[in-house]
């Protein structure tokens, strides 16, 4: 473990959080994609089948549980219960993501650490992860304005993979026999998806107004 | 090699 994972995992935890947040407080959820919500879950479902064969650490073990408990959560939360699921933006939320996951899947069957079905289905998860915030940049951009709590779990869900980003550089050169490339060059396409969002909150940041994506 | 080995990130 060194720093940048720590942060990255934390990042991720706080996006994850605000998000939670963002629910509960306001009993909405208009600005969210169920969408990516929805692959979210699927990347965290097929990432950690390893969960209960490889035991690496407690705190891997309970982020791991974290994580796929907060996905599901959330995914239920949005389609049942009956004040949230109203505030749905269901037709704005019309990103065909099953294409992602088809997209995932054939690539993770061609490249891949080894061909066992562990090792396709964490590639898989490591592809989709990079495509899963389309739906989310989608329907921001289509309803124009953002709220804040909305803003920051996007920030905070782009800025954990830069971290990580930092984590494998770091390793690279820490340790012999690190290769991390699927990982490494799937999170770079990752964070780079979040450019132009990052651009117009950091532009609403400094203006301290409120964060307009252009139609 | 373990470490490399083992998926030990989240």
């Amino acid at each position: 473990m060194n720093i940048f994972r720590f942060a990255g995992d934390m990042t991720h935890l706080i996006s994850i959080l605000v998000l939670l947040l963002k629910i509960y407080a306001t009993k909405s959820c208009s600005g969210i994609s169920l969408k990516t919500q929805e692959l979210y879950a699927l990347v965290f479902l097929t990432r950690y089948l390893d969960l209960f064969t490889d035991f690496i650490s407690v705190y891997n073990t309970i982020m791991k549980l974290v994580f796929i408990a907060s996905s599901l959560a959330v995914v239920c939360c949005m389609r049942m219960h009956r004040v949230v699921r109203r505030s749905y933006d269901k037709d704005l939320d019309t990103f065909r993501h099953y294409f992602l996951i088809l997209a995932s899947f054939v690539l993770a069957l061609l490249v891949n650490e080894k061909f066992t079905f562990q090792e396709i289905f964490w590639a898989f998860s490591i592809y989709l992860e990079a495509l899963a915030i389309l739906p989310q940049l989608v329907l921001l951009q289509r309803s124009g304005n953002v709220d804040n709590l909305t803003g920051q779990y996007v920030f905070f869900l782009g800025a954990y993979r830069a971290f990580y980003i930092l984590n494998w550089i770091y390793r690279y050169f820490t340790e012999q026999h690190f290769s991390r490339w699927i990982a490494c060059v799937s999170g770079l396409v990752q964070t780079v998806l979040y450019a132009d969002f990052f651009y117009y909150y950091f532009i609403s940041w400094k203006n301290n107004a409120k964060m307009q994506l252009p139609a | 090699k373990a470490s490399s080995k083992v998926k030990d990130e989240l």
